[in-house]
């Protein structure tokens, strides 16, 4: 996947999950 | 240049302020997330699915756009 920043942004979204 | 995870953070909070009343706009998102990630959508595909669902908020749009790589642009409507 050459989108670093965009795979960086889907793991800071999926990893604070928490509710 | 590089943006930090403080960055991503910092947009995440920006989209549930926004859809604050409506919870499902950003679950929806983190949906379009997890397939990006299991490789079930590209970057196009995300592309097309985040400028369906952050229609009317182009100050989302644009800062999407700060996380998509050289070359990729939702463009916005006004």
């Amino acid at each position: 996947m050459a989108a670093p920043q965009l795979v960086m942004l889907a793991n800071v979204a999926l990893t604070s999950e928490v509710s | 240049q590089r943006l930090k995870v403080e960055d991503a953070l910092s947009y995440l909070d920006q989209v549930k302020l926004q859809f604050g009343s409506q919870p499902q706009v950003y679950n929806d998102f983190l949906d379009i997330m997890k397939e990006f990630k299991s490789q079930s959508i590209d970057t196009p595909g995300v592309i097309s699915r985040v400028s369906q669902l952050f229609k009317g908020h182009p100050d989302l749009i644009m800062g999407f756009n700060t996380f998509l790589p050289p070359g990729y642009k939702i463009e916005v409507q006004t």
